[in-house]
């Protein structure tokens, strides 16, 4: 049975796509299976792992045909790592009307189809609280919530676990938050300040591992690399491997 | 009649907010009179200027009650600069069911009421494409799009760019690109490589002002002022005073 970790936050820009892709590839390098699923219309997932976008195959087909998962799985170039890939259709999967209790259970839907194939599957979510975020909090064992050391992106956090709570009552009790992760962060007072309120008020659902400020990463993907395959001895590379340690620890 | 310019990516993280506080700042700074309306549920912008959320007068009240905009004018501490501010109950606002023609002419429904009021009005976007930036798109003369000097960021530009265009074919003619602006700029050989790209592909729609990555600029929100009058010698302040004049000069 693969466990579910959606990577999700309404706040744009805090570094879910770079810890999706990171964490699923670190994941990857200690000899597990993974699945990365890009629910994110802008599809920066599939790019940023050298994959191209399919408007008719990949999450579009998953979401609109669950029973169909497995056609809708792509190979990446790392071994063990596998992608559903996003596209410019993804966005036409949101259905016209409302966010109903039978839309936001379709990625559940495709649950067995894909639960034995893989040890972890990871869901990138867009900056949003619509259809494709709801489709993850209600079919993901856990939610990981990186968080930029920024003032604004504290604000952010009260709603994302907010969130987490209701999609626990209504759709999925079994949801628990699998981490909060700061990213970006740069040994600076501002940066201190932020990360020391976050750990004080969230304590143990804090991880340890703090991603660094590192240009590397933000260079990999227009390589279409992982950072592992970009460059392997850079702090980004070595933190998403402490970071990957903390979540299989929890496993 | 005021100038309406939204400033809208569904890239998150772009530095949306930060600029367009910021601009009105720099607009009320020469005397103009400026009205930023907060369409983010998240209210950043409205933290971001130190103003209380308000969970039913407000953008709230503005989509929903169009003819009572003047009802939902908070004004700020900055001379000549006034906020419609977000709320809790904004994402409320967006209709349960499709977003169809008449839900998307809300914000342009309350223009008659603010358009003689003042000089400006600036309307934040959340990182996302639907009822929020589709009100913007339909209701705004121009588009500012931010985009920061990273390889996920300038894939979106494409996408954003081809939005503006079919909102101005389904409804709004008159809408135009007001400008692009490279943000969180850094002298560095992958910031220069982006920028260099942008500015190749987009020429004449690229202000000649790049925001620097500036320290300033991350830490004002927590104080809840705009870049003036948190620390007007700012790097970050000199280039948003730039940008105004770049703005206001094509007025
Ligand atoms: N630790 C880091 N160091 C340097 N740059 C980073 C780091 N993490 C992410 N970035 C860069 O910052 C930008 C935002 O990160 P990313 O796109 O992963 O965030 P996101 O939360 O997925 O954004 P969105 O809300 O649009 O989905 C990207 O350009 C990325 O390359
Ligand atoms: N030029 C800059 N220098 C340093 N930090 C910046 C700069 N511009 C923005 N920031 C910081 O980067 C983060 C992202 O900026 P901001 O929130 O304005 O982007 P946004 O596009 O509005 O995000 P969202 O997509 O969530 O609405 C914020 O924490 C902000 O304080
Ligand atoms: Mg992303
Ligand atoms: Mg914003």
């Amino acid at each position: 049975m693969a466990r579910y970790i959606a990577v999700a936050n309404q706040k744009g820009g805090v570094g879910k796509t770079t810890t999706a892709v990171n964490l699923c590839a670190s994941i990857a390098l200690t000899r597990r299976t993974c699945l990365l699923i890009d629910l994110d219309p802008q599809g920066n997932a599939t790019t940023g792992l050298g994959i191209e976008k399919k408007p008719h195959n990949g999450a579009y087909l998953l979401l609109s045909n669950p029973h169909r998962a497995t056609d809708a799985i792509v190979h990446t170039q790392c071994k063990g790592l596998d992608i559903v890939p996003s596209g410019p259709r993804l966005a036409d999967a949101q259905p016209k009307h409302a966010v109903t209790a039978d839309n936001v259970l379709r990625l559940k839907a495709s649950k067995p189809e894909l639960t034995t194939l893989y040890d972890y599957v990871i869901v990138d979510c867009p900056p949003s609280v619509g259809f494709f975020p709801a489709n993850a909090l209600s079919c993901c064992d856990s939610v990981l919530v990186p968080i930029q050391c920024e003032y604004y992106a504290m604000e952010g956090l009260a709603q994302i676990l907010s969130r987490i709570r209701s999609a626990k009552s209504n759709f999925n009790p079994h949801l628990e938050v699998e981490g909060i992760l700061l990213t970006m962060y740069e040994p600076s007072a501002f940066s201190n300040e932020v990360a020391e309120e976050v750990r004080a008020h969230f304590d143990d659902l804090v991880y340890e591992t703090a991603i660094p400020r590192n240009v590397a990463l933000a260079e990999a993907p227009s390589h279409g690399q992982a950072i592992f395959d970009y460059d392997h001895r850079s702090r980004g590379a070595r933190a998403y491997l402490e970071l990957a340690k903390e979540v299989l620890k929890d496993g």
